[in-house]
């Protein structure tokens, strides 16, 4: 997290805020509220408490404005810049704008009021922006439900004011993943049209050939129709789709694209009802097979014929000596399978049907 | 107003970048003589590119102009 040059803030515990008009997008109750639940984020977590007033000077004046709307800042019409806010202060100190060109939602189509409020007022109390991509205070938007605060954000607003004395419980968000956590272990792999994407909470790394630091994002903001916690991925290049799995059910991605009548239940492939969760799926380009693996067992679906293998499930242990029992994720390369669980990552030859080396997971994200 | 000469194709990408820069990360407005300009530019989508996390290259690459595109609050990354 980031605070404002000399650490700016409001003295008095007790804030006063004032809405001064309404974008048309919204009911004036849903506005309101929008506000007023932002504002409780912050109170949740520090001594401040939010005064509404409806005449005269507010330390935070909130308005909706486009393009040059009287503090030299002009906003740019449709997308890019959302909104602003001015750190704590007298006259425009703690000032929250919104861009009027913009779209306001509540809910999950761009732009969640709710979400920028709370980021902007942030900004109102203090916070600068944070470089963590999982903070609320990180500058590019991306909408994603649930308490919005992360650890991040709540360390940095408690440095300036400290903690709520009779603290509600809250359910902050898990900072971003360190790439370089020697302990890391992924949630899923696949390969996406030449680069290697690596899912992990509620964001995903993607490695380009040529590119030397894999970039994090949150997955929400490229796929925002898929879920925020990923189980398997895996990609059949021949078909062009990536394959996403979360919990029973599957999402087909053509590039960023998902897929007409996605999601389907895992069950479709012939798994049994009995399984709920897919930890790993890979396809071997080389057999046309795609294998999945669950809990200590894995089955065999033919790609070509759309069904699954008989003879199957197998057990994991006794198909590829020298593994684990269990697998977190698994990829395919140039005839080698690298299988990852928890902290490890095997490489296995498909050819000789053993384990050549075994690496940390993180080595992958060039740790 | 730039002064690093622009590939034609991608002035507009330059443009956006600069007005990107300039916004969030304090690049300087104004004529600083070629290589001022270029060597600030430089400096600054280094800023940006160690705050969101990229590979530092100093260059428009299409990881840092992408970023660049995507919807974000008004305030700038550093500074006042």
């Amino acid at each position: 997290y980031n605070h404002f040059p000399r650490h700016l803030k409001w003295q008095s515990n007790t804030v006063t805020f004032r809405i001064l008009n309404y974008t048309p997008d919204l009911k004036k109750a849903d506005v309101d509220r929008a506000v007023r639940s932002a504002l409780n984020v912050w109170a949740d977590v520090t001594p401040l408490v939010f005064k509404k007033l409806y005449h005269g000077n507010a330390d935070i004046m909130i308005s909706f404005g486009s393009k040059e709307h009287g503090d030299y800042n002009p906003f740019d019409g449709p997308d890019g810049l959302l909104a602003h806010a001015y750190p704590p202060g007298q006259g425009i100190g703690g000032d929250t704008h919104f861009d009027e060109d913009e779209h306001w939602t509540k809910d999950s189509s761009a732009y969640n009021l709710f979400i920028v409020a709370a980021h902007e007022l942030g900004h109102a109390l203090g916070m600068s922006h944070s470089s963590d991509a999982g903070a609320l205070m990180y500058p590019v938007y991306s909408y994603a439900t649930g308490f919005p605060l992360a650890e991040d954000d709540i360390e940095g607003i408690q440095a300036l004011y400290g903690e709520n004395p009779n603290p509600r419980k809250v359910k902050p968000k898990p900072d971003a993943p360190n790439k370089c956590d020697p302990m890391l272990s992924f949630d899923a792999v696949t390969e996406l049209r030449g680069e290697t994407i690596i899912f992990k909470d509620r964001f995903y790394w993607r490695i380009h050939p040529q590119i030397v630091e894999p970039e994090q994002t949150l997955i929400k903001s490229t796929w925002p129709s898929i879920p925020n916690k990923v189980d398997a991925a895996y990609e059949n290049p021949e078909k062009d789709l990536v394959i996403i799995f979360s919990g029973i059910r599957m999402w087909a991605l053509n590039g960023y694209n998902l897929v007409d009548g996605y999601p389907k239940y895992i069950h479709k492939l012939g798994l049994p009802k009995s399984i709920r969760k897919i930890d790993a799926a890979v396809y071997i380009r080389d057999t046309g097979k795609t294998l999945f693996f669950t809990d200590e067992e894995y089955w065999s679906y033919d790609e070509a014929t759309g069904t699954m293998d008989s003879g199957y499930p197998r057990s994991i242990e006794t198909d590829f000596p020298g593994m684990d029992d269990e697998v977190d994720a698994a990829a395919y390369h140039y005839g080698y399978l690298y299988f990852f669980h928890e902290h490890m990552q095997y490489e296995y030859s498909y050819s000789s049907r053993k384990v050549l080396r075994i690496l940390r997971t993180n080595s992958i994200l060039n740790c | 107003s730039f002064s690093v000469p622009l590939p034609p194709d991608n002035t507009d990408n330059y443009l956006l970048a600069e007005k990107y820069l300039r916004r969030f990360y304090g690049l300087p407005a104004g004529l600083q003589g070629r290589q001022g300009s270029a060597d600030a530019f430089q400096t600054s989508i280094k800023e940006m590119q160690k705050f969101f996390k990229l590979e530092v290259t100093g260059s428009l690459d299409d990881n840092t102009l992408e970023l660049m595109k995507q919807a974000r609050c008004g305030v700038p990354d550093i500074g006042e």
